[in-house]
């Protein structure tokens, strides 16, 4: 099935 | 210091309403241009981004950069107490600890005045990368509350799916599966019932339901909200408001088979 992905998988910290 | 007055309560109490359930404790980043706030929920699914221009207050005044740590559980309590309409007053120091709200009725016979004390809050900023959304579909809010409400009763995803025919809202659960497909609207007397559907290349993208249904709590701000889709990067949910201040709404997709 289709796993929730994390927001910081796409946004860069800093 | 800042001092920020808006006409209306009901804006800022409409805003925290709105994000109140997602995230609790955040910076509002006051500065020149106005009151910005980004901070993620808990399970670091979901990013919220308030922008409340300068333009949206009458008087804005903030000289220096400021940090007012909130805890949105007491904030709203606060707010509890302002009418819609009253006229809302934010001041506060340059390194304040405690944030100063001033609520006057409309006929000013009545001036209500709290002090709510601050948190440090060490928030680390996000860099949201600029994208060029494949498909932007703008939508009357209610409309969209509607789909997400009534999908969340059979499943806890949707996909969504945008491509020349329209835009389609899909969901499978455990009693069975149902979709809404939505065209192209043009009603040139009620502009806020459009439905806009600008697509460079189609998309097809699956969301919690729960995260989508809880944005939704933004629906009183904007009779009209905007998605924004590209191919495995997140959903962008955006409610404008007047003065060009926003709230924005980042969800991270589900990916896999």
């Amino acid at each position: 099935s289709k796993q929730q992905q994390s927001i910081l998988g796409f946004f860069s910290k800093g | 210091m800042l001092e920020a007055r808006l006409e209306q309560a009901q804006l800022l109490k409409k805003v925290v309403d709105a994000i109140k359930d997602l995230v609790q404790d955040c910076n509002f980043d006051c500065n020149d241009s106005g009151i910005a706030l980004q901070a993620m929920d808990n399970s670091h699914v979901a990013l919220v981004s308030m922008m409340l221009k300068a333009e949206s207050f009458n008087p804005f005044r903030c000289d220096r950069n400021i940090a007012i740590g909130l805890n949105l559980v007491s904030l709203t309590k606060v707010l509890r107490a302002a009418q819609n309409e009253d006229i809302l007053t934010l001041k506060a120091e340059d390194a304040p600890d405690s944030l100063n709200l001033t609520f006057e009725s409309s006929d000013k016979d009545r001036i209500s005045e709290y002090d709510l004390k601050l948190m440090d809050i060490d928030q680390e900023h996000l860099g949201i990368p600029d994208t060029d959304y494949s498909a932007t579909i703008s939508m009357p809010s209610a409309e969209f509350k509607r789909i997400c409400t009534d999908l969340m009763a059979m499943s806890e995803s949707v996909t969504i799916e945008a491509g020349k025919d329209g835009i389609k809202f899909a969901c499978n659960g455990d009693i069975g599966n149902g979709s809404i497909t939505l065209r192209t609207v043009q009603d040139v007397e009620n502009k806020e019932n459009n439905i806009e559907i600008a697509l460079t290349e189609p998309v097809s993208l699956t969301f919690s339901l729960k995260y989508l249904v809880n944005f939704c709590k933004a629906q009183n701000l904007s009779k009209t909200v905007k998605l924004h889709i590209s191919n495995e990067v997140p959903l962008l949910v955006e409610y404008a408001m007047e003065g060009g201040s926003y709230l924005r709404f980042y969800l991270a997709p589900k990916i896999g088979d």
